[in-house]
């Protein structure tokens, strides 16, 4: 209809690993003024990158449909980590959103 | 306010 949208859309990113780095870093987590892990880098190279889809400054609510709602930093890297080095899978699905639209 | 030690962790993959 052209509003806009008063709440913060989730999207769902499927990064295939086409790099040998996934080339994102994350900050945040439970416990922290950012509770769910948020994009900071993007690097050129990485299969994030080359996906296209993900941009610095967005939330990460799930990864291959794992929430990372109240998870720790060190919790929420080793999922992201886990999902990228596993071979049963050749992407990994992120839920995102931006905040503060 | 959280601990301060948390705030800047960052990490890469």
């Amino acid at each position: 209809t052209g509003s806009p949208v008063p709440a913060p859309t989730a999207t769902l990113v499927r990064v295939m690993k086409n790099a040998n780095t996934l080339g994102i870093a994350i900050e945040g987590g439970a416990n922290t003024h950012q509770p769910l892990p948020r994009i900071v880098t993007i690097q050129k190279g990485g299969s994030a990158h080359n996906c296209g889809q993900l941009k610095v400054g967005q939330v990460i609510l799930e990864v291959n449909g794992i929430f990372l709602r109240g998870r720790e930093h060190k919790d929420a890297a080793r999922i992201i980590a886990e999902a990228f080095k596993t071979k049963e899978k050749d992407h990994i699905d992120f839920l995102v959103v931006e905040p503060g639209l | 306010s959280p601990p301060k030690e948390y705030e800047d962790e960052v990490t890469f993959f």
